[in-house]
């Protein structure tokens, strides 16, 4: 690997890059980095809107991205997350990388009408992603 | 196998919030629980096999009776912001409240001015929606009022009795047990009255009662008795008939447990318990959690 570097050197002189810790950051954290997204809907577009009183609209959230390859505990991740990566890349590429997960949860208060015509105030857990990480 | 079982994306066709015995085997969940869950059947049904019928939950519904609903509308904002999220300053311990109006054909009234019997109702409840894990913490008669007369106080005795369906006798049910009480309020045009009744109720419900058949004799005088004893201050108390709110406390997992969310942010994943990793050699994640975990 020497040699080719010697190679890359005499063609494109490199010039140094201005910040190290930038030119670093590249390694460490993907560009399109695991992260909570919002995504706000309605009741009405499921059409629920008739028994489901309130809230009229819920963001339940979700989580999307790239998992860098030494998470650590930047995502809150647990060794095994570092181990499947390890596996991934060095033992069998069939298992597949760590995912961008929900972490935690906020509840939701739902008023529902029941088929009775009886009416329902309930507070419902793990409604809302809050958090996320890789696992 | 769960991955040729993917949701169909096309869905069409009428969504009829299943009972839960149409579900696909692998969505039902544990008996007794899904039955009192509202969101689940219709999640479960969309993104199940049988998803194929349009995603409107149609399900023949009975229209709630509009004054509950206003009720359940205010609370709803008194519990939960405008986002949905339960309120923290709630103290209490019930996740769920149900409220329950009777069904229409046990009403009569009996009007018997003389003897002050202005407002008797006998009221059947129907709690079939209550499910096995909603424990009961309180319940509530909740009248509404249409005083045609501006006053700013009133005194009711009110005559609770459950009765019992004594099938040896099909005539007529027997009173299981009474109690009498009265109350003095104020009403500047208040709606509502909340006749606490958990301690009267609490053995029915206890013992999984699924109908609550009840006669409540209402009769309020203008003011306060102890001035005033004439019988025209009897008031035309347009009462509706009672609904019946229920607070309970939902012990499964689906629900909301305000009390577990405290111990829950002292052990929360984002903060895993700080272990010798032994890969930190290897994984060169030695030491550098100040950062990283300022960062997290």
């Amino acid at each position: 690997s020497r040699h080719r570097r010697e190679e890359n050197l005499k063609e494109a002189p490199a010039t140094p890059p201005r910040n190290l810790s930038e030119y670093f950051k590249q390694f460490l954290f993907p560009q399109n980095e695991c992260e909570l997204h919002s995504f706000r809907l309605s009741f009405s577009q499921l059409k629920w809107d008739k028994w489901i009183i309130a809230p009229h609209r819920y963001s339940p959230q979700y989580c999307k991205g790239d998992c860098p390859r030494v998470v650590g505990h930047r995502y809150g991740s647990p060794v095994h997350t570092m181990v499947q990566n390890i596996i991934y890349e060095k033992l069998d590429s069939s298992v597949p990388k760590p995912s961008c997960v929900p972490a935690e949860y906020s509840p939701l208060s739902v008023l529902t009408i029941e088929p009775d015509g009886s009416i329902v105030y309930k507070e419902y857990e793990d409604m809302i992603a809050t958090k996320c990480t890789c696992r | 196998r769960s991955r040729d079982r993917a949701a169909s994306d096309k869905v069409s066709g009428l969504l009829v919030a299943p009972e839960v015995s149409e579900l696909h085997p692998l969505l039902l969940l544990p008996k007794g629980v899904s039955r009192g869950y509202a969101l689940l059947p219709p999640l479960l049904k969309v993104l199940s096999d049988q998803g194929r019928q349009s995603w409107e939950s149609g399900a023949p519904r009975l229209r709630p009776d509009s004054r509950a609903l206003r009720y359940m509308k205010r609370l709803y904002k008194m519990y939960a912001t405008k986002e949905g999220i339960p309120k923290a300053h709630k103290s209490h311990l019930y996740n769920t409240v149900r409220l329950f109006t009777p069904c229409s054909e046990c009403q009569h009234r009996h009007r018997d001015l003389s003897k002050g019997d202005l407002h008797s109702v006998d009221l059947l409840f129907n709690l079939d929606r209550v499910t096995a894990l909603e424990h009961l913490l309180k319940s509530v008669l909740l009248y509404s009022f249409d005083t045609s007369v501006p006053t700013s106080s009133f005194t009711c005795t009110c005559h609770l009795s459950v009765k019992e369906h004594d099938f040896s006798s099909q005539v007529c049910p027997s009173v299981s047990h009474s109690v009498a009480f009265s109350l003095h309020f104020e009403v500047r045009k208040r709606k509502w009255v909340e006749i606490d009744v958990t301690s009267f109720l609490q053995p029915l419900i206890a013992t999984n009662r699924r109908n609550i058949h009840m006669a409540v004799n209402f009769t309020c005088l203008m003011g306060n008795p102890q001035h005033n004893t004439k019988q025209d201050n009897l008031i035309d108390m347009a009462l509706v008939p009672p609904s019946l709110l229920l607070y309970l406390n939902d012990t499964s997992e689906q629900a909301y447990h305000r009390w577990n969310s405290l111990r829950h942010r002292r052990k929360s994943p984002l903060r895993p318990k700080r272990r010798n990793s032994p890969f930190a050699d290897v994984t060169g994640d030695k030491g550098r959690e100040n950062t990283q975990g300022k960062r997290a």
